[in-house]
Formats: structure tokens, C-alpha cells, sequence
């Protein structure tokens, strides 16, 4: 009963039927306990905590699948069609979010970056990875509180509807002892600032070659320009990092994460169409 | 045509066909790192394959054969009721680091039995 995956009851009963020597019934529990966690593709039963996360994104592809050709349902709004392209030829998608104890933010007058690192090992070998994408939460800015106003209440940014905003991802490489480390850009967006949604870059380029063993994992940098900076405040619009996050609640929903689209040889993709039957 | 009946219902009752089975997750303690489905439909196939078979028992050459031998020599055994269609599912879940996974596994549910 290394792993558990067998109940206990199916386990006892199949040892008290008396088939075969104890150390035989537990050696072929053992072996078919195995054959379950290949199936699976575990090394062990998971045992998740209790503020295990999952991402709301994961469960919108899930419930996208669930009701492909019966319902109709649409991909979830946040979905960019790179990533529903890419899912419709992967049988495994995987969700991660960053190592913070390694993330490292600067900011300055008109620009935020911020240094991610994603802990992609758990990808198996066989598993070939043909599309990623980086997910960023950003927050509608809200303009300052107007010095003539009572309420203190801040107004909604429809009068910062100007405010553009640009996205940039780079990948970081280099030599491990690097004090600046170079960085290649992978994708870049320019985005109006008066709209709270999930901004989708493409990052398939260095997650392939990181799990597949071409280049060494050395995480983002993502790059947040805001021109027309004058508000203290602006920089903490993109939700990159929890410090710039005020609702600690909210934080878990809201933090950058890493989608990938692999195939592991075995079987159908997720959102693969079924015919009715 | 009652006996009639009764006789054709139990022939069907007991031919091969496909059979309800809901897996539900928490009976094995799946639960606990399975996010969605909390369980579904896999069915089963159960069922006899009695000489002569008939067409919808989708059988091979070989099962024809086979049954034919064991209407002459019953120390042959009939051919089983075995899954000859099935289909994959998609499990959402935790991994053993916590990480969430959506995967499609392959030939997880019952579309169609038949005698082998």
C-alpha cells in the first residue's frame, strides 16, 4: 500500500482470499498499484492540502471539453485562440504558478519588471510540449480620488480611457552566474488600461526547448510599460506579483500562470471533437 | 406466447450487452485529488455468447468459429463478452505536487460490447 491508490477493503479481501502466500498477494497489489499510477502518470497517490488552488482557467477548458458537442459551449472569453488551437491537439494541459520566493521585482518611474521562475519539472519526458502561454490578471486602473471630491471614493478609469499600457515577455538566459542575465522577447501587447481581463502571450518557443531539455529554465521577465505615468498608483494595475496585490484574498485567482499544451502519444487530445452518439 | 416470450426475454437478459456502471470517485478515495467529474459512466459488458451468435454481437471470425466448436465440444469454451468500442474522458486534477492537470485518458468508458 505504498502509494493507496488501491482501497484498503479491495486490498484485504484480495489477500484474505487466500489465493496466494501473503508476500505474493502484497507483491502483485504492489504491481498493479503501479500498473494504476503509470496509467495516471504519478509517482504517488497525490495528497493535496487543503489551499490547494485551482485555477479557475483550468476549470473553465474542463467544462469547455465537458460540454464540447453537446451543449456548445464557447471557449472561456480569456482564451486566446493560440491556446484553444493548441489544446485541441494536446491530451494533457498543465497549470503552474511562479516560484515567489524567487521572484524578483523592480520598479521604476514608467516601468515595472518583474522576474518569474516556473518549476516545470514535473513534466515527464515523454511528454512533448507544443504550445504555452503566460497568463497575466490585470486590474482596470482606477483614477486617482478627485481632490474636490467628499466621498473619497476612487471613479472608475473611463477618464483614463487614453491609457495605453504595453506588455512585454522576454525569456531570460544566460550563464547561471550572470549578474544581468540577457533576455529574448517573445511576445509583446499594447493594452487599453481602462479594462480588468486576462492577457494571454504566447511563450511556446522557450517552454519547449526548457522541457525538452535544448536550454536551461531561467524564468520571465515581464516588462509593464506605462507611458502617460503621474499616478502613483498605476504600476499596481498588472497583477504580477502579490506585493502589488492588495486583495491577499483574491491573490490566488489573480497570480500569473503558466498554461502548457502537451501530448504524451496516448490517446486523443482534450478538446479532441466526439460525435454524438 | 407468454412462455414464448418470457423465454426470448431471458435469452436477451442474459446475451451479451453493455451494462450501467457509475464509478463514483469517492468509493476509492479518488476523490481527494480528482477535481471534476466526481465520478461517470464507464459501463460493463456482461452476457452470454450463445450458439448461433447473432449480428449485433460484433463478432470476429474467430469468435464464430470458436462457438461453433463449443456446440459440438463443450470443453471448448464459448467466446467472452468483452468492450469492443470505447472512448476516452477527461479528468481534471492535482498531481502529486499540487500542480492541476487536464488530461484525456483513453479507453476509460464502455461504447459497445461484443463476443470475442
Amino acid at each position: 500500500g505504498a502509494s493507496g491508490l488501491i482501497p484498503e477493503v479491495g486490498r484485504r479481501k484480495y489477500s484474505e482470499s487466500g489465493k496466494q502466500s501473503p508476500q505474493q498477494s502484497e507483491n502483485f497489489l504492489n504491481e498493479f498499484e503501479l500498473r494504476l499510477l503509470n496509467m495516471f502518470g504519478l509517482k504517488r497517490k497525490p495528497n493535496p492540502s487543503k489551499h490547494a488552488v485551482v485555477p479557475q482557467y483550468m476549470l473553465d477548458l474542463y467544462h469547455m471539453h465537458s460540454a464540447n458537442g453537446e451543449h456548445g459551449t464557447k471557449r472561456p472569453r480569456s482564451m486566446g485562440k493560440h491556446a484553444e488551437k493548441a489544446a485541441s491537439r494536446a491530451n494533457t494541459i498543465r497549470s503552474f504558478h511562479h516560484e515567489e520566493a524567487m521572484e524578483a521585482l523592480a520598479s521604476l518611474k514608467s516601468k515595472t519588471t518583474q522576474q518569474f521562475y516556473f518549476n516545470l519539472t514535473s513534466v515527464p519526458e515523454e511528454e512533448l510540449i507544443t504550445s504555452a502561454e503566460l497568463r497575466i490578471y490585470r486590474n482596470e486602473v482606477q483614477s486617482p480620488p478627485s481632490s474636490n471630491s467628499s466621498s473619497g471614493q476612487s471613479a472608475p478609469s473611463s477618464s483614463t480611457s487614453n491609457g495605453l499600457h504595453r506588455i512585454n515577455i522576454y525569456e531570460l538566459f544566460g550563464h547561471a552566474g550572470a549578474d544581468q542575465p540577457l533576455a529574448r522577447l517573445l511576445d509583446t501587447r499594447l493594452v487599453q488600461d481602462s479594462v480588468s481581463r486576462w492577457e494571454s502571450f504566447d511563450v511556446s518557443p522557450a517552454v519547449a526547448q526548457w522541457t525538452s531539455g535544448k536550454s536551461h529554465n531561467r524564468g520571465f521577465m515581464v516588462e509593464v510599460l506605462h507611458p502617460e505615468e503621474g499616478e502613483e498608483h498605476r504600476h499596481r494595475h498588472v497583477r504580477v506579483s502579490r506585493s502589488l496585490h492588495q486583495d491577499q484574498d483574491s491573490w490566488a485567482q489573480a497570480r500569473p500562470l503558466l498554461v502548457t499544451y502537451g501530448h504524451d502519444g496516448r490517446g486523443d487530445a482534450v478538446l479532441h471533437r466526439r460525435d454524438k452518439r | 406466447q407468454a412462455t414464448l416470450r418470457k423465454q426470448r426475454r431471458k435469452q436477451n437478459k442474459a446475451s451479451c450487452r453493455r451494462h450501467d456502471l457509475y464509478v463514483d470517485f469517492s468509493d476509492v478515495g479518488w476523490n481527494e485529488w480528482i477535481v471534476a467529474p466526481p465520478g461517470y459512466h464507464a459501463f460493463y459488458c456482461q452476457g452470454e455468447c450463445p450458439f448461433p451468435l447473432a449480428d449485433h454481437l460484433n463478432s470476429t471470425n474467430h469468435a464464430i468459429v470458436q462457438t461453433l466448436v463449443n456446440s459440438v465440444n463443450s470443453n471448448i469454451p464459448r467466446a467472452c463478452c468483452v468492450p469492443t468500442d470505447l472512448s476516452p474522458i477527461s479528468l481534471l486534477y492535482l498531481d502529486e505536487y499540487e500542480k492541476v492537470i487536464l488530461k484525456n485518458y483513453q479507453d476509460m468508458v464502455v461504447e459497445g460490447c461484443g463476443c470475442r
